[in-house]
């Protein structure tokens, strides 16, 4: 799971059995009572209910797989529609997509709802939400007040079935033999020292090679270290860089290839936070400061659309390998193509890495004359870019089988659905 | 090719759950992406709101809205622009 906290705008994005609504309330009410956003559902910042008042919320989701094992309002996106709509007014729910196959569902407020007034206090009162009375999202700033410069981009790439053979990299077994064959020999030495030195019940990190499985009973013997000899700065660096999650994030990161999607070469503030989970799992965060201009001050990639919104940009990777529910998401709000990689290349990347038997591709986009003139390539507003909307038909391997086209207020939705050929 | 900029981004592990943490049972599959809005844009912040806005809220005091999602925070990135939170599950 994932989070990301700009000054305006926080993005949650949480997995599994995880119960991100029922954080929402907390969510505005920290927003209104620690970094001071108005609040119009009550009098106090001292009264429980006391929540910021959104300018606009979306919340999406992939089709359920297992509705069974979520908990609270997640078990079904009818239940999670109710909740955000005793939470907000003005929203409106959708579902993008073959009903009957892999879909998407996004629920969306618009700024500059309609304002209705609050609920009374004791109306509307639920034992999930503490919320009595509904947010007004939208009234901050009204619609007409948004600057006409301001461009947002988030690209997703949803992505099931993925090829066992690359899900292996998601294993942490597998991660470790990889790190052990990347660490320098002279702590493999010193970690064998160490691990002779209590009793050799464990090889682990040899650089003849060792398997994941003998790696895990580096667990076991470490256990005893507290009553033998003490692993040198070395051993330890070998411990580290075979067993931390973040360790081995970053191996997996850097071996599957995750790493160069946004190579340093071109974004060479890039900073990326992987994480190996055990027994298997990865999720990795990314965030990406604009190239420097000329004069060396820091410039954005919206340069062109003189967008007030400079260096804000991230990129989050979630994956699950396990053969029964494999699972990878992706999502970027880079803008694509500029001075940059085109959206198409990204896609094609993402994909390699995973090999998904089936994936959908979802680009939010605002409209409007100043966006993204270069084109990512996925939009309604490329065409010029036809080159790039071609590649993004014919991705290698790959057959597309959906694009449908939502033509919001103020954003563009083009979804899109391929199946391995 | 860029030379790092002062503004490279920093990381700090929270190592007291990062060290320790079992997904053995956790499932994981597809996520839920929330994502909301107070302004506009990080130059178009109400008044009354700090400059940096949400980014000024201590990393401690997410903590207890994470609770309620079941989300453990194991590392921060952060940067002028955005601070990355990497959670557990």
């Amino acid at each position: 799971s994932s989070m990301f906290v700009f000054p305006h705008k926080i993005i949650l994005k949480t997995c599994g059995t995880t119960t991100l609504l029922l954080g929402l309330h907390r969510l505005l009410r920290i927003a209104a009572v620690d970094a001071g956003f108005p609040y119009h559902n009550t009098g106090s910042l001292d009264d429980i209910k006391a929540a910021a008042t959104p300018y606009r919320v979306f919340y999406s989701r992939k089709n359920f797989l297992f509705p069974d094992k979520q908990q609270g309002p997640h078990r079904s996106w009818k239940q999670e529609v109710k909740y955000l709509d005793d939470m907000f007014e003005g929203g409106s729910a959708y579902m993008v997509g073959k009903m009957n196959g892999d879909h998407w569902y996004l629920y969306i407020t618009s700024p500059g709802a309609t304002h209705t007034p609050p609920r009374s206090p004791d109306e509307g009162k639920t034992t999930i939400s503490p919320t009595r009375s509904k947010i007004p999202a939208g009234l901050v700033t009204p619609a007409e007040e948004v600057p006409q410069n301001v461009s947002d981009e988030t690209l997703e790439i949803l992505m099931t079935d993925l090829d066992p053979e690359n899900a292996k990299q998601f294993y942490l077994s597998h991660a470790s033999a990889v790190a052990c064959e990347q660490v320098p020999l002279q702590a493999q030495e010193a970690r064998k020292a160490a691990h002779d030195s209590l009793g050799g019940l464990s090889e682990s990190c040899t650089s003849d090679g060792t398997t994941a499985d003998e790696i895990f009973d580096v667990d076991d013997v470490d256990k005893g270290a507290g009553t033998a000899t003490p692993m040198t700065d070395q051993a330890v660096l070998a411990e580290s860089l075979t067993t931390e999650g973040h360790a081995l994030g970053t191996v997996v990161s850097n071996n599957c290839g995750l790493s160069d999607v946004y190579p340093t070469s071109i974004y060479p503030d890039a900073r990326i936070d992987a994480y190996m989970f055990a027994p298997c799992g990865f999720s990795a965060n990314g965030v990406i400061p604009a190239p420097p201009g000329p004069d060396g001050a820091q410039s954005s990639f919206d340069e062109g659309n003189k967008s007030t919104n400079p260096s804000a940009h991230y990129f989050t990777v979630h994956v699950t390998p396990e053969p029964d529910c494999s699972f990878a998401s992706f999502e970027t709000n880079v803008p694509g193509g500029q001075k940059g990689r085109e959206t198409a290349d990204i896609i094609e990347h993402v994909v390699r890495i995973f090999r998904p038997g089936r994936f959908s591709v979802t680009l939010f986009e605002t409209k409007g004359k100043g966006v993204n003139p270069y084109g990512s390539g996925m939009g309604i507003h490329d065409g010029a870019n036809a080159e790039s909307r071609q590649r993004l038909e014919r991705i290698p391997g790959y057959r597309r089988m959906d694009r449908i086209v939502h033509d919001f207020d103020d954003y563009d939705l083009i979804f899109r659905f391929y199946e391995r050929e | 090719t860029f030379s790092p900029s002062q503004a490279t981004p920093h990381l700090t592990i929270n190592h007291d759950v990062a060290a320790d943490l079992d997904s053995s049972n956790a499932f994981e599959g597809p996520e839920k992406l929330l994502e909301v809005w107070f302004a506009p844009g990080p130059t178009s912040l109400p008044a009354g709101v700090p400059q940096n806005g949400l980014k000024a809220v201590p990393s401690d005091t997410w903590v207890g809205m994470l609770d309620m999602v079941n989300c453990k925070i194991l590392s921060v990135i952060t940067s002028e622009n955005v601070d990355s939170y990497l959670l557990s599950e």
